[in-house]
């Protein structure tokens, strides 16, 4: 979870995009959502 | 759909708190509050913004204020 | 206001693309839709998430695509 929280909000947006992950803009109260469906997907 | 759903829908949300919207009691709605979540269109905001996609809206509301799957649902 | 703004209003926001909301051409609309605001109602989340507060959603629209105050304002 560490280096998801190191990526910039264009490089989240790619992996969610890559893995075609559900999601909408990466705002301040959308991000945490946005990186823990990341980690999920990624573990 | 809940008493408390029909009356929010019957009028213009306006400055409706938190609590006002279906599903959302007082522990749900301080812990939104806390969270700057303290208005019902803040929430709305969040939906929009989640693209009005459903789970990712329960998910969110989940991880935000505990909110258990009827709650979200609501 | 201008007639984009008057045709965007004139009917519910719907669908609509980005480019629809006055102010944002295909410059700034090409931005906003990399950055996964491609729908009006996005946007509309994002002003409500900014508690309607236009300086703050003004400030935000000039760092995420580079609006100028003119298109902000409009």
């Amino acid at each position: 979870m560490e280096d998801l929280k190191n990526l910039s909000d264009h490089e989240l947006l790619d992996l969610l995009k890559k893995y075609d992950i559900p999601h909408g803009p990466i705002v301040e109260t959308t991000r945490q959502l946005y990186e823990k469906k990341l980690q999920n997907y990624l573990t | 759909t809940s008493q408390k759903h029909r009356d929010f829908v019957a009028e213009p949300m306006g400055e409706k708190a938190v609590g006002a919207l279906a599903g959302i009691g007082d522990v749900l709605g301080k812990r939104l509050e806390d969270k700057g979540f303290d208005k019902a269109y803040v929430v709305l905001g969040q939906f929009l913004i989640l693209r009005k996609d459903e789970e990712l809206f329960k998910e969110w509301l989940k991880d935000t204020c505990g909110a258990n799957s009827k709650q979200s649902g609501d």
